[in-house]
Order: C-alpha cells, then sequence, then structure tokens
C-alpha cells in the first residue's frame, strides 16, 4: 500500500534506547497526586505549573475554531454551553474540573471540552 | 496510537505505547507538523496518585486531563486506550448524555475509576468489557501472571472481542492500533504490519523495554501524530514516558 513506500516505512529501527537524538523531544516530569486532597484541589500544583502551556493549547484549539466558525458562535456554544455540563459529571470529576478552571484561569466550558475530547473527536 | 503487551521467554510482561493524536486539527506550514501535537506534548507528565502516602497507581497524563490514557496499577496491571473508529460513535453518547441519558461512563473517566478501583487484571478486565460507554474504545490490558494481556474491543454498550495472549500457540504479543484487529487495517494507515513486523524480526527471546522502544521509533510507528511514547514494566512497577520527535520524511499519521 502507499505507506510501504520508503521513506515512509523504514527498517525496524536498533540502539535508539536510551532515547536520544532527532526522535526524542525530551524526558517527562513527575508529579504526585494526592487523592485524599479534596478533588477540587489536588491538581493546583501540577496545574500551576503547566498553565501557560495549558493556555496555550486551549488557544490554537480556539484558532481552529474560529478559522470554521469566524462568528465565534461555537466558542461561545462551548463556554456557554459545556460549563453547565461539568455538574452532571459523576465524583470526583466535576470538582476536579472546577479546580483546574479556577488554577489555570482558563474558561470552565473549555476545560470540560478537553477532558471529553475523545468523545467530541469523533464527530 | 500504538499500543502492545508482550510476554519474554520468562513470563515477564511488558507493556508500551505511542500516543498519537491531533489528526486534521492544523497543520503548521513552517514547522512541516500538525499543531495540537506540538501543543500536547510540552504538557505530558507523569502522575504518581497517591492515598495515604502510598502509591495506588501510576499513569502518563496532558496536564489538564483529569482522565488516563495510559496508566498502571503497579505489581497489578498495566492499562492504554486507542480510539476507534465507529458511525456510532462518542457524539451519539455526548447527545444522548445532554439529552438526559447518563447511563454511559465517558472513556477517560473509566479507565481513571478501573486503575483507581480495581484490585485484579481479571476485575479490570471485567470493568472495562462490560461498562456501558459513551464512545467505542480499544482498552489493552496487561496483567502480571503469564498470559495475562489483551486486546478488548468495546462499541458503546458491549464488548465485540477479548484478543488474549496465547503461549501455546505461539502469541507472545498482542498489538493494536486503531482498527479491529481481525480487519485488514485502511490501506493508508497500516502501522500494524510494520510494527508486527520488527515485533517478530526482535523476536520473544530478545523483548524488553528497549527494543520495544525501538520498534515504537520505527517510522510509520512513529509519525507526526505521535507526541509521546510509554514503556511499563508491572512487576518493576515502572513506567517512563519520553516526549517525541519524527523528523522528515515522516509520515503524517
Amino acid at each position: 500500500s502507499a505507506q510501504f513506500v520508503p521513506p515512509y516505512t523504514e527498517d525496524c529501527r536498533k540502539g535508539m534506547y536510551p532515547p536520544t537524538g532527532p526522535t526524542f523531544k525530551g524526558s517527562v516530569p513527575w508529579y504526585k497526586i494526592n487523592l485524599d486532597s479534596a478533588p477540587r484541589k489536588r491538581w493546583n500544583q501540577l496545574i500551576n505549573d503547566k498553565k501557560v502551556e495549558l493556555t496555550n493549547l486551549i488557544q490554537v484549539i480556539k484558532d481552529l475554531a474560529i478559522d470554521f466558525f469566524p462568528s465565534g458562535k461555537l466558542i461561545e456554544l462551548v463556554d456557554k454551553g459545556l460549563a453547565p455540563l461539568v455538574d452532571t459529571l459523576p465524583s470526583p470529576f466535576d470538582e476536579e474540573l472546577k479546580g483546574i478552571a479556577d488554577v489555570s484561569g482558563v474558561p470552565l466550558g473549555e476545560i470540560m471540552l478537553f477532558n471529553i475530547f475523545y468523545e467530541v473527536f469523533t464527530v | 496510537c500504538t499500543s502492545l503487551v508482550a510476554e519474554d521467554k520468562a513470563g515477564k510482561l511488558y507493556h508500551a505505547r505511542n500516543l498519537d493524536f491531533g489528526l486534521f486539527l492544523g497543520w503548521d506550514i513552517k514547522n512541516n507538523s500538525w499543531m495540537v501535537p506540538e501543543y500536547l506534548k510540552p504538557l505530558t507528565v507523569n502522575l504518581d496518585f497517591q492515598r495515604n502516602n502510598r502509591t495506588v497507581f501510576k499513569s502518563t497524563n496532558f496536564a489538564g486531563y483529569v482522565g488516563v490514557l495510559t496508566g498502571m496499577k503497579p505489581g497489578t496491571f498495566t492499562l492504554t486506550m486507542n480510539e476507534r473508529f465507529s458511525i456510532d460513535g462518542g457524539y451519539i453518547g455526548i447527545i444522548e448524555w445532554i439529552l438526559g441519558k447518563r447511563s454511559g461512563v465517558w472513556m477517560s473517566f473509566l479507565t481513571r475509576s478501573v486503575l483507581e478501583n480495581a484490585t485484579s487484571y481479571t476485575q479490570a478486565k471485567d470493568q472495562l468489557a462490560n461498562t456501558e460507554m459513551l464512545a467505542p474504545a480499544y482498552f489493552i490490558l496487561g496483567g502480571n501472571q503469564s498470559g495475562e494481556g489483551c486486546v478488548i474491543t468495546r462499541s458503546r454498550t458491549a464488548c465485540l472481542d477479548i484478543w488474549e495472549l496465547d503461549l501455546k500457540r505461539g502469541r507472545w504479543y498482542v498489538l493494536e492500533t486503531n482498527y479491529d484487529h481481525w480487519k485488514v487495517p485502511l490501506f493508508l494507515d497500516d502501522r500494524r504490519t510494520p510494527a508486527m513486523k520488527c515485533m517478530n524480526l526482535t523476536t520473544q527471546a530478545k523483548i524488553s523495554l528497549e527494543s520495544i522502544y525501538d520498534i515504537l521509533s520505527t517510522k510509520p510507528v512513529l509519525n507526526k501524530l505521535t507526541t509521546y511514547t510509554s514503556l511499563m514494566d508491572v512487576s518493576a512497577g515502572t513506567i517512563e514516558s519520553y516526549q517525541r520527535n519524527c523528523p522528515d520524511p515522516c509520515m503524517p499519521w
């Protein structure tokens, strides 16, 4: 099939580990999530560290939405329509998403969209 | 996505995956890459979920995403999820949810709950196979005993198939991309055949975390959508994840 036409398919790689070189972008940091703390608080440290990157991701998805729906109606729908749905989620997910929205400053509807993106993406 | 569970000659189990995401969500012409994966990579974190200062489970997440796509309960089981395409998809589940039918579970909340609450491979398999969901999915589950490894193919409401390791018949690994394993993958997106070719070339005698990382670094198993690679050793209780790049020439998916 088209996919087997080199150079898109290569011979089985060897000696790639430990990860280095052009296919290795970087390692991944560790965080603890304390399940004994309140759902609304347990993600605070992580989100505080990553809120810039999270905001950037949400912005790039919003820019895509604007490309398709320049009127901004879709984003408005997400912000106004999805936010109330958070209260329909089972515990502790409802409170966890609210905590993430609090600390990141990203609107709750957009945090909800990020967390249900798997279901939404099927559209 | 590509996920696999493999058993070596000594009966040790490995679980690994490439997390691919962001298809058709905007192409960055300057950098010749999809846009969303480049914003997901710096959000990749390893999480140690604890209760009473003791590890309940570990996972690799995108910060801000509270569900689980890659996780492990040390010494017990490992779990990854790959997307499954179906016309009876998640959007139907969302419409039902909005209309008040709330018997289904959101995919990543199910995986999170299983990792948090299931106490055995068998219990995890049962919950993943038999819980009604809002969207179809593949669950790739590994245990800690010889033979404990399977791919669960789920529709929104039913378990369509459970494909298990079967060492007596030479099935020392199970490997899933994004197509039902009994069907031929889309001819334009066959990552399964190259991945299985490399697994077979490596052989059961030489399978290890290192050789699995090599396989997951082979194009097109590694592609422009790959955000991270995770390697899990359930008996050692370790999960290691690495952000990935796919330098040109590289398949867009």
